[in-house]
């Protein structure tokens, strides 16, 4: 199917954390409580990341090319004054609240 | 890992007042 790589140039309200959660099976629920593209995409990032300690801020940039430094900071900092999301090991590392 | 614990508590309460 379609890469994450091959969306480097699609929009930003057609970019990769919306078009990619289809592929995880997420079963539909496409989060639109209030939050932004930006927000929402952070937090599905974060809900599919496997690892334990969460997603870190590197891994997010990595992923969310489009997004700058400063966007995804300022997403992560509201899902977490928000609940969606807590920091893990550090500030750096964020998991999502309701992951199992 | 106390303190991620108590993170997550606290985000899971967040979460749950946003909803009411």
């Amino acid at each position: 199917g379609k890469s994450l790589m091959s969306a480097s140039r699609v929009p930003q309200s057609f970019s990769a954390g919306i078009g990619d959660m289809r592929g995880y099976g997420v079963g539909g629920s496409i989060p639109v409580n209030g939050l932004t593209a930006h927000q929402s995409q952070v937090l599905n990032l974060i809900k599919n990341c496997p690892m334990p300690e969460g997603m870190s801020l590197q891994e997010l940039k990595h992923q969310l090319h489009n997004m700058s430094m400063s966007t995804i900071k300022q997403a992560v900092e509201f899902l977490s004054s928000e609940g969606h999301i807590y920091s893990t090991v550090d500030d750096d590392h964020y998991k999502s609240t309701d992951a199992e | 890992q106390e303190r991620i614990r108590r993170n997550k508590e606290a985000a899971q309460q967040r979460l749950a007042e946003r909803c009411v």
